[in-house]
């Protein structure tokens, strides 16, 4: 077994070596962290979250997902470096106590992990989910256009040769419908935050519609403080604002499924880099990316905190 | 597994919405095999395309002949691929 302080966060893992780092995870914070299986995959790998929880029950909580699309590894790296680093900060960081102290954290590192298993045996460009399309040869489903928010409207595709390919139905995909199910037991989740790559982006809904989201004003006032945290760290230049205006029309994407649910704090990353690796993000660049990504984090969090709802 | 070799990445900029449509119907020539990075937005918004090597002429021919101006992003995926499976390789050696 790898040890907690042997796993290089600087270097791309498979799936296996990041599963069994979350189980040392768990075993060296024993009263902080527990590993959760909130369903299988289609492929029936386990969908594990981490949950971060000092006690309680049923507390408000923080959701997190890294890996939705499979090719973005920078987004699983830094899901790891972000568990470890909540780990390492309870009781270290006042910001990160105050939150741990009052909330929940669960986070989702690899959330599409046949996609994932995929990138590194088969086909490292591989985005979508590996379900089989019924009537055609094509496989997998856009796991980020198959939420119940503006499915199958303008903005996903209906081929399922398409890399955005919507599904044959809301929540088809058991990688999604794990995530809406564990969401909707819960009932008390109050930020729900999708990490993708790339483009430095910080977005909130919707995506599905050119209206705005009635929470639009507080939303942009928050990614803006996000992003200026983010920023001084390294320099690192961010654009923010709703995803149909900031990039275009995208149906069916898991943000605009958990506002619609009620989660006010709903918003999606998409980190380094603007272009000139795209998905291929040196591994040099993991431990960078995350730091920065952290500082946004935290001020979501904080703010998700102290403006109880 | 699949191979990359001499597949490009081409970054697009779009300068009206005729060329926008133009490079969304180029997602749904299934033919190409072209996969977009980053989709075609808004005009001088950038897109960013995964063209195969053997598509590249095609696709290239037809963004010039449509006046569409691009640069290359990324020379030789498979190279870039190989250098990530390198590094990775590091670590767990050790």
């Amino acid at each position: 077994k790898r040890s907690g302080s042997t796993f290089n966060f600087a270097s791309y893992h498979t799936i296996d070596e990041i599963y069994d780092w979350m189980d040392t995870l768990v075993a060296d914070h024993p009263d902080l962290v527990s590993k959760l299986q909130i369903g299988q995959s289609y492929e029936n790998r386990s969908l594990y979250v981490l949950k971060f929880s000092t006690g309680g029950s049923n507390r408000s909580a923080i959701w997190l997902d890294t890996g939705i699309h499979s090719r973005e590894w920078i987004t699983q790296a830094t899901g790891a470096w972000t568990a470890n680093k909540i780990a390492e900060e309870y009781g270290q960081d006042p910001s990160v106590t105050a939150v741990l102290d009052s909330m929940d954290i669960f986070l989702e590192i690899i959330a599409n992990p046949d996609g994932f298993a995929y990138t590194h045996s088969s086909n490292r460009m591989w985005r979508k989910t590996r379900s089989r399309n019924s009537g055609s040869l094509c496989v997998g489903v856009d796991p980020n256009r198959n939420w119940n928010a503006g499915f199958g409207v303008a903005g996903a595709s209906r081929n399922p040769c398409s890399e955005t390919y919507h599904g044959p139905y809301a929540n088809s995909e058991p990688e999604v419908k794990a995530i809406v199910d564990f969401v909707n037991n819960h009932g008390n989740i109050k930020a729900f935050i999708s990490i993708h790559s790339y483009s430095q982006l910080l977005l909130y809904p919707y995506g599905y519609t050119r209206t705005p989201a009635p929470d639009q004003r507080e939303l942009h006032e928050i990614s803006k403080k996000a992003v200026a945290a983010l920023s001084s760290l390294y320099g690192t230049s961010y654009q923010y604002g709703s995803i149909y205006t900031t990039i275009y029309q995208a149906s069916g994407s898991s943000v605009d499924w958990s506002y619609n649910q009620g989660i006010k704090y709903s918003f999606t990353f998409e980190l380094r880099d603007t272009g000139r690796y795209g998905f291929l993000l040196p591994a040099s660049q993991i431990i960078p990316t995350a730091q920065e990504t952290w500082l946004a984090l935290k001020v979501i969090m904080q703010h998700t905190l102290n403006h109880p709802y | 597994e699949q191979l990359f070799v001499g597949d490009q990445v081409l970054r697009i900029t779009a300068s009206n919405e005729e060329q926008i449509a133009l490079l969304r119907a180029l997602d749904e020539q299934t033919e190409l095999q072209v996969d977009f990075w980053r989709h075609p937005a808004s005009p001088g918004h950038p897109a960013d395309l995964r063209v195969p090597f053997p598509s590249l002429q095609a696709v290239k021919t037809l963004l010039e002949s449509n006046g569409i101006s691009y640069s290359i992003m990324i020379q030789d995926l498979q190279k870039l691929v190989d250098e990530e499976k390198k590094a990775m390789a590091k670590p767990s050696k050790t």
